[in-house]
């Protein structure tokens, strides 16, 4: 369902070039889960983020569903984004001045739904957070945030999720809850690739690929019990 | 050094009211190296605030260093803390428009030291970043915006340093680096309360308090390996 191709995405800076990427190739199969491990500083979001259909590499291809993703313009990405995939961000990134709640509704709005709330509300309990619904983001514990933002990305049933470090904010217990919703989500059938600097999470996964100074090291598969 | 008693924090919210903090006494002797734990929500992040002098408890004592920091204005508190405490903050609060350098020369020129440069690209350096001191923080990874936020902390050397889970976004290598320092730092004496979901983490520290629904439930000293 995804497949990466030479890909290649470089910063230049003052002068210097900063290669995040180096001809990255790989893919996932419809249904898997996967783990992206590697340093700090190796790659891992800037890879979510091109899959995620949010940026664009500078050379090499990104099919996504067999379709040419570089092909599309700028609305077009925008929409198959909001269908296909749910996106977890390493910074959460929630709209700061509405609640958990309003955060949460917003890709169904976008999307079309003109009723939000009850999926939203039901996304919110999922993550154990029903009693935080009504509190906006600084009003809100890091894992809180955290766990608003993985409702978000599973709120419109997305077939594809994608997962940058969703557990880094949580203790062992609320970390486990969310490991159990994303095997629960898989086990529907829906494709999930977790960023995660946790061994205990990448276990949890099918395949782990690691990653270093923005090239793929190993990618193996793994028996998962 | 640390001297909080019976402190409790109450948000009001919608009619609702949330205890983050219930009737909290404890005490940390200077030089120690303390870990904070909990579920996430327990309170911990409304903890350290207070003791980072940059807010304030509904009701109980804090005293620093035997002062009384309630009695203190506004002014006075942002001296003490420029002064002895160093915070990373669980969301790095980086400034956004100025480089990783500008930001860790910051609390040096607050104390009034002319000379910044020379301290801050040393304290990048000890954390592994001598390569990025030019990038903003949208131009960094989290794990290296983290480490900005590390560095930032521990720049003017402060008597105490207060690390709100300084390793969430680390892979185990690169964490396993800042816990070195932070033990190489406890070392020359200065006081360490890491609020951390990582065990590892917590098992460095000689004691360990553990806080769930705004009360401690736990504290115990660890022998320490
Ligand atoms: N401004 C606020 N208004 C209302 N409730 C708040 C506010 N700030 C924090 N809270 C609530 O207070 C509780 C404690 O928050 P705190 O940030 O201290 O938790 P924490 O232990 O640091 O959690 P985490 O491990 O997830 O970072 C949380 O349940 C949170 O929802
Ligand atoms: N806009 C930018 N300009 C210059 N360099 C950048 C920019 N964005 C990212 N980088 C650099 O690209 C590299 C890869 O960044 P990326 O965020 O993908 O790392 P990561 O593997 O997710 O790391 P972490 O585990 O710390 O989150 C980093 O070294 C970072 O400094
Ligand atoms: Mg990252
Ligand atoms: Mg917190």
């Amino acid at each position: 369902i995804i497949e990466v191709e030479s890909m290649t995405k470089t910063y230049s800076l003052g002068g210097s070039t900063i290669k995040a990427l180096d001809n990255v190739t790989f893919g996932v199969e419809s249904g898997e889960k996967v783990a992206i491990t590697g340093p700090s500083g190796s790659g891992k979001s800037t890879l979510m983020h091109i899959i995620g259909c949010l940026d664009r590499p500078d050379s090499g291809r990104y099919l996504l569903d067999c379709e040419d993703v570089s092909r599309l313009s700028k609305n077009a990405l925008a929409q198959v984004r909001n269908r296909k995939i749910g996106f977890v961000f390493q910074t959460f990134n929630l709209l700061p001045r509405i609640t958990a709640l309003e955060n949460v509704e917003l890709p169904l709005l976008y999307a079309g739904h003109r009723e939000a709330r009850g999926s939203a509300e039901e996304a919110l309990s999922i993550v154990g957070l029903s009693d935080r619904i009504g509190h906006e983001p600084n009003q809100l514990s890091g894992g809180e945030r955290q766990r608003v933002a993985v409702a978000r990305a599973i709120v419109t049933n997305p077939a594809i999720i994608l997962a940058d470090e969703p557990t880094g904010n949580l203790d062992t217990k609320t970390g486990e809850e969310i490991m159990r919703l994303f095997k629960e989500l898989n086990d529907q059938g829906r494709t999930i690739i977790i960023v995660t600097h946790d061994p205990e999470v990448a276990a949890h996964c099918s395949r782990q690929i690691y990653i270093r100074d923005g090239r793929i090291r190993d990618s193996r598969s793994v028996p998962t019990g």
